[in-house]
């Protein structure tokens, strides 16, 4: 049996809002350690990465392993239904062939359940290894945010390029070209506005933007995030999840063959 | 021109 509460429903409403345009079908992997998801986008360029640790639920059980094959468009309209405030169980027994939502308003004077079928994915897990990255930028979300949508409306690739004068993030398109460049900034009040770069090696890496468009769907999940490049490997691209865990994107840069 | 790689040509399958 598994079962796992979260009073702050909203959370999952959330991360399924941050990934379900990008992953059709996933499995969800549950165990001691706690709740987590890869898959990979349909063109085989990116990866999402979830973990939500079983410490950070109010109540989590797990008796045994067990790996939900779910189709994410579907398990984002049972969540929609649920209200930001409510609280969420979901729950498996062990040999069925579904998975129970609950929802519970703070005042339990409204209580839903709904149930999704469970479908046989069969996907490849891959290994991502340790990295040292060449450079990682911590900055506002929606900085970042923000400036994937702005450039997206110039190119349809964005160059991301670090060095001691900042982060830059270049485009072109038929109509011109756009370079925007984001200085370190640690001499504000607020952490969550920081801007933080830390370079070993120079980097510049080029990436196309309706997938860094698709991550940025994680923004509600926290005020930062945090881009690690390497040369020649996939970016990085990672929201920490309150407390619990984090999701993490990761694509495949364009090379020149 | 650049073309664009896929994530298996640096992640294998564990």
């Amino acid at each position: 049996m598994f079962e796992l509460r979260l009073e702050q429903g909203s959370l999952l409403k959330k991360v399924m809002e941050a990934i379900k345009d990008l992953v059709n079908d996933a499995n969800f992997d549950c165990s001691a350690t706690g709740f987590s998801m890869q898959a990979m986008d349909s063109s085989h360029v990116a990866l999402v990465a979830l973990l939500l640790r079983s410490e950070g639920f109010e109540h989590y059980r797990c008796d045994r392993n067990i790996s939900m094959g779910i189709n994410l468009a579907n398990m984002a309209k049972i969540l929609k239904c649920a209200g930001n405030d409510d609280i969420v169980t979901v729950k498996a027994d062990d040999g069925t062939d579904s998975v129970t939502f609950m929802f519970e308003s703070p005042t339990q004077d409204k209580i839903s359940d709904f149930e999704l079928k469970l479908m046989d994915i069969d996907s490849e897990h891959l290994g991502i290894p340790e990295a040292e990255y060449d450079a990682i930028v911590r900055m506002p979300s929606a900085e970042f945010a923000r400036i994937c949508k702005d450039l997206s409306s110039i190119g349809d690739t964005v160059v991301i390029s670090v060095t001691k004068e900042g982060v830059k993030f270049s485009t072109r398109g038929d109509i011109g070209t756009a370079n925007i460049v984001c200085r370190q900034n640690t001499s504000v009040d607020k952490p969550e506005e920081a801007t933080i770069i830390e370079m070993k090696e120079m980097v510049s890496l080029t990436f196309a933007l309706r997938y860094m468009n698709s991550f940025a769907k994680a923004t509600p999940l926290a005020s930062q995030v945090t881009i690690s490049l390497s040369s020649d490997l996939p970016v990085v691209v990672e929201y920490k999840i309150a407390e619990m865990g984090y999701i993490r994107f990761y694509l495949a840069p364009k090379i020149e063959e | 021109l650049k073309s664009q790689t896929r994530i298996a040509r640096f992640f294998r399958a564990s």
